[in-house]
């Protein structure tokens, strides 16, 4: 109770508490507390990011914690990122203009 | 082209959410849900075809290594289709054995592929009138993506650097004035526009834990995130006697 007698209301949650709610909702646990510590730290500026990228956005998207907040964002790009995605397309039969089928 | 078309509507078209987990296998999952979505538009029969047999008969090699969408059909036409999910699931890993595509029975196959000019309203005129399409996207901003539409500020999501593939499923645009969830309920951050936003449904294969269900929304109208660079889909015949073929509802 605040010092006017008034409820201050729910406290915001702590990074690590929110880090802690993560690890539950996802499963996730790390091989030593150095480890630990470093997703620690790879999640709160996931967070940042997030922030930022909400701030940024100019459509209605909301930004925050994922299944990928622990990663860094060369390991998300490493462990989901199509590489040959990019690669130069073959030389198919490109109808343009009309969805309508044409001689093979 | 309709204001608004979602799939997702339609009974029995689109399959459920895939989770490719440790595999990188979107372009072969994108694949998959376009041709399990055309078979049910042209045959009105569901099916869920087989993905780890891309992976396992993918000429290319390592499908889980990331793959190209053609690379995907071209598979489907060596093979003659496709067997289904049951017989020939996924285990996650490519070529943990050999392909085995002479082993099962064809559930589904195609006829040809093509690639879709690359403009949004001929993407939105294919897609409401023939069926879902694959699409490569920057990825970039899907890490840390909960919910809502993506309109990426210039310069945040370069649509030169394509890196996932995914489904395209649908399109629509918010109401006016709508907001984020958060702030309903907060109304802390900086007002947002009060138009309305057009948007892309796109279906995503990292679980239906992830995004909107699994899926998400993108700005329709800018190229956002290179979405026009490579939209590609199947051809799946009608068969004769089901020429009557489902629309997209709005």
């Amino acid at each position: 109770q605040g010092i006017g007698g008034q409820d201050p209301g729910p406290r915001p949650l702590e990074l690590k508490e929110v880090f802690t709610l993560f690890q539950i909702q996802y499963n996730r646990s790390y091989s030593n507390p150095a480890e630990h510590a470093r997703r620690l730290d790879i999640f709160a500026r996931n967070l940042a990011r997030a922030q930022q990228l909400q701030e940024d956005d100019l459509g209605t998207a909301e930004f925050g914690v994922t299944p990928f907040s622990d990663l860094t964002e060369e390991e998300f790009g490493q462990l989901y990122g199509n590489q040959r995605a990019a690669g130069r397309a073959p030389n198919v039969d490109r109808k343009v203009g009309s969805g309508e089928r044409g001689e093979s | 082209v309709p204001s608004t078309c979602d799939w997702r509507k339609a009974r029995n078209i689109i399959s459920s959410v895939r989770n490719q987990k440790s595999c990188k296998c979107c372009w072969a999952m994108a694949a998959a849900g376009n041709i399990e979505a055309l078979w049910a538009i042209k045959h009105k029969m569901s099916v869920e075809v087989s993905v780890q047999e891309l992976l396992d008969c993918d000429r290319c090699g390592n499908g889980c290594s990331g793959g190209y969408i053609w690379d995907a059909f071209i598979t489907v036409m060596n093979n003659s289709g496709l067997a289904s999910e049951r017989d020939y699931p996924f285990r996650g890993e490519a070529r943990a054995h050999k392909c085995q595509a002479e082993k099962y029975k064809k559930v589904a196959w195609i006829q040809d592929f093509i690639m879709l000019p690359e403009n949004e309203q001929g993407m939105a005129r294919y897609l409401a009138t023939e069926g879902p399409i694959t699409v490569s996207i920057n990825m970039q901003l899907l890490q840390n993506y909960k919910n809502g539409v993506i309109r990426p500020a210039p310069g945040t999501c370069d649509p030169q650097h394509v890196d996932h593939i995914v489904l395209l499923v649908g399109f629509g645009k918010t109401k006016s004035g709508e907001r984020r969830q958060t702030e309903a309920v907060l109304s802390q951050s900086k007002p947002r526009p009060r138009h309305s936003t057009p948007y892309w449904i796109l279906k995503n294969s990292w679980g239906a834990q992830w995004g909107e269900e699994g899926y998400f929304r993108l700005h329709r109208g800018s190229n956002a995130c290179g979405i026009t660079r490579y939209p590609l889909t199947a051809l799946v015949d009608t068969p004769v006697k089901k020429r009557h073929t489902i629309s997209c509802p709005p």
